[in-house]
C-alpha cells in the first residue's frame, strides 16, 4: 500500500531536503520502492541525489502544468529501490502560473494516481513556503512529516504550519495525518537544543519522533558529493540516525 | 540620503533574518536612524526585536494591499534610533492577492516615498523565496546584502538569485546594487567552511564582505528574549561581527 509522505515547514533551512533524501536512501536500502519527488525551485533534492537540474529537461513543472505523466519523468539513482522526478527553474514560476487553474491545489495529487501503486512510498520534499507547490503537496499526501530544527525561530513557526495542516484536511485533505514531527540538527552542547526537545514533547507527545536527527557535519558535506549519506558515510551519525528514522517510519506501518 | 537595504536569498536558514535584525541594531547603536521592514510572513523579524506578531492589528500587509500610510504602521523597538513595520499571519496570502494588480512589483515602492527621507538606513528581512514578496523589496531597494551559509546548498541557489537580480535590474529598478555577500554561520573547526569561504571570494572579489559572521549560539537565543544580540549579550563574538558589518558597511558610504 503506497504511503505519500510530504516533508513540508515554511521555516527555511530545517532540513527538509536533508529529511527527505536521507530518508528515501534508508528506505531503499530496506528494499522498499521508493520514489523521492523534488517540487522545491531550488531543486537542492534532485541535486543531493546525483542528479543534475540542468540535465532536467522534464520536470515536476511539466507534470503541474503540462499535466505529462509522472512515469515519463522518473530517472534513476545510485540506489537501485530509489527513482526521483527532479525539478528544475521552470517551477520558479508555478506558484503565479497554477493561480487561474480550477484544480491549482489538486493537480499533484490527480498526476499521482497513475503512478502511486508501483511504490511502497513516495516522499515529496517542499519549498519553505505555505504557496500552492506546498499546498498540492500537503493535499496530495497521507501523511506530513515536519523537521523541526532545536532552535527559537523555527518554534515559532510550528503552530501556524499547525493551521495550514487543519485547513488542508477540512478543505482539501481529510485523509491527511501527522506522520510525525521530526527534531533536527540536536546539539548537546547547546542549552537551546534542550529547551525546545523538552518543550516539544511537553506540547505533542507521541507525535514526536523517537529518533533525533544530530547535528552532524558528515550531513552537510555528503551533497557537494551528490550522494544520501549512506552511501558518503555509512557510518556516521548523520546515517545511523536516518536508518533508526526508516525503521521507526517502517515498524509504525504494522 | 536614506539607504534602502533588502535582505534576501531563497534559500532557507541562511541567516537572513538574523542579519536584518542585527544589522538594523547595530547602525541604531551607532546613532543611525534606522527602519526595520519585516515583509516575511513569518514574522521572525518582529518577534526578534521583541514586538509581538499578534498585536500587530496593522502590518506591512494593510501598506501593500489596503495602501495604509506607512507612517501609521512605525513601532517603537528597545533602541531609540530603531523602529520596526512588522509582519502578521495576513500576509501569507499577500503573494497570491497582489497577482491583480497592474503595478504589483512596485507598491513597496510607492510606500517608501513618504517616508524614506526619515530615515538613515531602511532595512527589509525578506521570505526564503523569490515571490512577489520578495520582488517587490528588491524593486524598492537601493541595494541588496546576501546572507551565505558557509554550506553546499546554499553556494547553489546563488547563480539562481544573481540572475534574479539581474532581471529585476532590467525591468523594475536600473539603479539597484549588490550591497555584498557575507558569509555566516562560519564554523572554523568545518572544512566545508573554509572551501566555501575560499571558493566565493575567487568568483565574486570585492562582492564578499571582509565582515565574517561566525557561528554563535548566543546568536540563536537572542530572539527567545526577543532582542537583539547587542542588547542579549553585547560582549559575544556574534554582537562584535554585527557591529564590523555596521562599521564596513557605513565606511563605504563614504
Ligand atoms: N543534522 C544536520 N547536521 C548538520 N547539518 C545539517 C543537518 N541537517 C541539515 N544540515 C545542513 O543545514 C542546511 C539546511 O538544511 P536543508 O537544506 O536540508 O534544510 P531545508 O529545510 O531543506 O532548507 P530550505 O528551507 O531552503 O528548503 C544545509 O546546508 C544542510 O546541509
Ligand atoms: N551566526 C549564527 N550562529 C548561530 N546560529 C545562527 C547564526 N545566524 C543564524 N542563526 C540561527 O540559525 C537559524 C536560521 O537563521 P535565520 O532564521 O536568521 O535565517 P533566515 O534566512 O532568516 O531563515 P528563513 O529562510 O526561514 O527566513 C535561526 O535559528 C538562527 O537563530
Ligand atoms: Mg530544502
Ligand atoms: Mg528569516
Amino acid at each position: 500500500m503506497a504511503q505519500v509522505v510530504c516533508i513540508a515547514n515554511q521555516k527555511g533551512g530545517v532540513g527538509k531536503t536533508t529529511t527527505a533524501v536521507n530518508l528515501s536512501a534508508s528506505l531503499a536500502v530496506a528494499e522498499k520502492k521508493t520514489l523521492l519527488i523534488d517540487i522545491d525551485p531550488q531543486g537542492n533534492a534532485t541535486s543531493g541525489c546525483g542528479a543534475q537540474r540542468e540535465e532536467a529537461s522534464q520536470s515536476i513543472y511539466q507534470a503541474l502544468i503540462d499535466q505529462v505523466p509522472l512515469k515519463d519523468l522518473l530517472r534513476d539513482t545510485e540506489l537501485n529501490f530509489l527513482k526521483i522526478i527532479p525539478s528544475n527553474i521552470d517551477l520558479i514560476g508555478a506558484e503565479i502560473e497554477l493561480v487561474p487553474f480550477p484544480d491549482r491545489e489538486i493537480r499533484l495529487k490527480n498526476a499521482l494516481k497513475e503512478i502511486k501503486r508501483e511504490f511502497d512510498f513516495l516522499i515529496i520534499d517542499c519549498p519553505p513556503s505555505l504557496g500552492l507547490l506546498t499546498v498540492n503537496s500537503l493535499t496530495a499526501a497521507d501523511s506530513v512529516l515536519i523537521p523541526l530544527q532545536c532552535e527559537y525561530y523555527p518554534m515559532e513557526g510550528l503552530s501556524q504550519l499547525l493551521k495550514t495542516i487543519d485547513l488542508i484536511k477540512i478543505r482539501l485533505n481529510p485523509e491527511l495525518k501527522i506522520q510525525g514531527i521530526l527534531l533536527t540538527m540536536f546539539d548537546k552542547r547547546n542549552n537551546i537544543s534542550h529547551q525546545v526537545s523538552e518543550e516539544v514533547r511537553k506540547h505533542f507527545g507521541s507525535l514526536v519522533f523517537n529518533t533525533v536527527i544530530p547535528r552532524n557535519v558528515r550531513l552537510s558535506e555528503s551533497p557537494s558529493f551528490g550522494k544520501p549519506i549512506i552511501l558518503y558515510d555509512a557510518g556516521s551519525r548523520g546515517a545511523e540516525s536516518y536508518l533508526d528514522l526508516a525503521k521507526e517510519i517502517l515498524s509504525r506501518e504494522g
